[in-house]
């Protein structure tokens, strides 16, 4: 499984559809401040599933619907999707977890080698996880297109170390956040990677 | 469970504090522990309810300590570390819990801010080692982490207010990141 | 006493938000404010009591709100800005309240980790401003602080653990800040 | 009044006697990470009356005595000393408070002309603040090598915007502290300015 595109409209300073390609393995983003950098890292935590709008630094959720700027008027819908390549991987036949998420029932040994098996439980080549917000404060989620709930997000992304308050993103300024805190909190991120 | 969490903390204590864990690698030496702390309990005395520290060690309560010895220093408790000290223990923490649960991506935003050239270019190396396996994606001001890139997205606000995306190669940026004229075009 | 935070409130709110005021001179342009918060009360209701939003404005009870809009934006709360507006809006808070009743010396330690070059020149500039009554010490990694100082320190352990203090010229610092060895002789 | 020299001697890393002198309108410290240059700042925290250990990023007060390397011992004294300028300022009639001070009681009218007038209330031309502190926790602070107490440097700075915590010392990563705290905390730091 690898991620393959982002795409922004409407959300935050993007007001515009904006797409981002990751098929290098660094992609740096740069820029002067105020450009809208950290806006990027809090669009990909927001499509995962980030439900404290102060946790995205605003104050309500719709703070992150674009709200106009000197030249333009405020967006009614912020929407934001990330792209996964999720290939077909070589099944080996110690493996027994995964079956069950391709649902195929087990009915004898043989078939084991011939099932095929993707990283994400779904089957495609490609998997969209989408969010949209409305002014009026409607919001969904989407998987290929099929509306779904945050617990469907979830569940895809389980045990792959992919979510919106996961080690993999470390925010600006947070990067001591893990050294600062008490043992007993320190725990929790632990907890995250067994 | 206590045995998932005992192998897991053991796999991430060996990334971070081994012979060629993370913190070796960032600081180009020392030496760095993780460790479990004695439980403290509640006991009942004449004097009321105090708190004791026990010797006993559990998997799923106990607390997580960092010791960390930046080359040549003394073993100092995280607060006496500097800036740049703690930003580069946190960041070989953090990539070690990496290690043992790779990602498909990790992001990070301005980490380098701290660091001086010398750790911004161990910084950079330990990333590279990463991005073999996961994508990569660093947000920085740091000239230095920029070449250390495959490809650079610069975002600019022409039109005040509203962020655009261009693709820019890196003797396009200029010192500081802000864009050329030259790419805008 | 009242009459006298109500007059440094506005001193300060001078320096801060007015028309040559630290904002304006650090961002280059928006308009900043800061207001003094209606107080909020405890009142007995049916339902036990409540907090309840006043329209009384107390000099010596109510908070203080801080609202900044950098050129070409919406007023946004503290919250919404980014890492580097948030910064220059706190410098240029503080500056502010220097200038309303000025020390003999201010210390700024890495306070432009976060800046850009063109809000780090504008920084130095300001700084540059003060300095003619007051001793500034700027502690930094950036080259363009480096060079606006008169005077620059080097800090060295060149043996481990122990800090030493040498005086170098500006060329002989590299990119990052450490000394270069020929002026360690 | 000006800030003229620092001088460390066994506080943290600066296990030697260092002087900085402050002869100049900005004066910059460099060097790599690790090096020392914070510790420079605590000391002048320190210096200025810091009572809490925490803030100067130890447990207890003795972690500020230079605890020894990989090459040396460590020392049983840490000393920090502030040396400022107080020159005689010109002395106006109407301002009757800093009499008080200088200690001339005011017989009648003329003296007032002739009256000198420092900044700090101490007739000399220079003025040592200096802390002292052994591994035994004995502590010591001083003016002019005469011992006082910590409420004779308080009083000293008084009204000059000189302290520990004052807003003229910004120091590393908190910079961003006044905005992040909550309206009532934020008056604090203005009515220090009052
Ligand atoms: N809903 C919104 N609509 C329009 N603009 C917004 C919205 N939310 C935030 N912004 C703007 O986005 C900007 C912040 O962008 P961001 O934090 O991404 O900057 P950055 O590039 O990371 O800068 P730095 O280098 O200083 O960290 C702010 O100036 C803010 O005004
Ligand atoms: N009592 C002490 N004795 C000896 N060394 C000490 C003592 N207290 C702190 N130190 C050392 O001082 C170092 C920290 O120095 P300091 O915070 O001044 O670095 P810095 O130059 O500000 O670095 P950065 O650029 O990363 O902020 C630590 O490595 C710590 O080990
Ligand atoms: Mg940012
Ligand atoms: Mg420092």
């Amino acid at each position: 499984m690898r991620l393959s595109k982002l795409t922004l409209s409407g959300f935050k300073s993007f007001a515009d559809r904006t797409q981002f390609t990751f098929d290098q393995s660094v992609t740096g983003i740069v820029g002067p401040n105020g450009c809208g950098k950290s806006n990027i890292v809090d669009a990909i935590k927001w499509v995962l599933g980030e439900r404290s709008s102060k946790s995205l630094r605003g104050k309500e959720m719709i703070d992150v619907i674009f709200a106009g700027s000197a030249g333009r008027k405020p967006l009614g819908l912020a929407s934001v999707t990330l792209t996964f390549d999720n290939p077909i991987i070589a099944q080996d036949a110690s493996d027994s977890h995964h079956d069950k998420t391709s649902g195929h029932a087990l009915e004898n040994g043989v078939t084991w080698a011939t099932t095929k098996r993707r990283t994400l439980p779904i089957d495609a080549e490609e998997v969209d996880v989408e969010r949209k917000l409305f002014r009026d404060g409607t919001s969904h989620y989407l998987i290929n297109n099929k509306r779904v709930r945050l617990r469907d997000i979830r569940e895809l992304f389980l045990d792959t170390g992919v979510g919106a308050d996961a080690y993999s993103i470390i925010e600006q300024g947070k990067v001591d956040a893990m050294l600062l805190s008490n043992p007993q909190e320190r725990r929790t991120i632990f907890e995250e990677a067994a | 469970s206590r045995e998932r969490f005992g192998e897991v903390f053991e796999r991430i204590s060996e990334h971070f504090a081994g012979r060629d864990g993370m913190f070796r690698k960032l600081f180009g030496g020392g030496r760095a522990e993780i460790r479990l702390m004695p439980l403290i309990k509640e006991v009942q005395t004449d004097q009321g309810i105090q708190k004791v520290q026990t010797d006993e060690i559990d998997l799923l309560e106990s607390g997580i300590e960092i010791i960390a010895k930046p080359p040549g220093k003394e073993p100092r408790s995280i607060n006496q570390l500097s800036g740049g000290e703690k930003t580069l223990t946190a960041v070989a923490l953090l990539l070690a819990i990496f290690k043992s649960k790779p990602s498909c991506f990790c992001i990070l935003d301005e980490v380098d801010a701290a660091l001086d050239d010398a750790n911004v270019d161990r910084y950079c190396s330990v990333v590279r080692d990463f991005a073999s396996s996961s994508h990569f994606i660093v947000i920085t001001h740091n000239k230095r982490t920029m070449q250390a890139a495959d490809r650079l997205y610069g975002i600019t606000m022409q039109e005040k207010g509203v962020s655009k995306r261009v693709s820019v190669r890196f003797d396009q940026v200029k010192t500081d990141g802000s864009i050329k004229p030259s790419a805008l075009k």
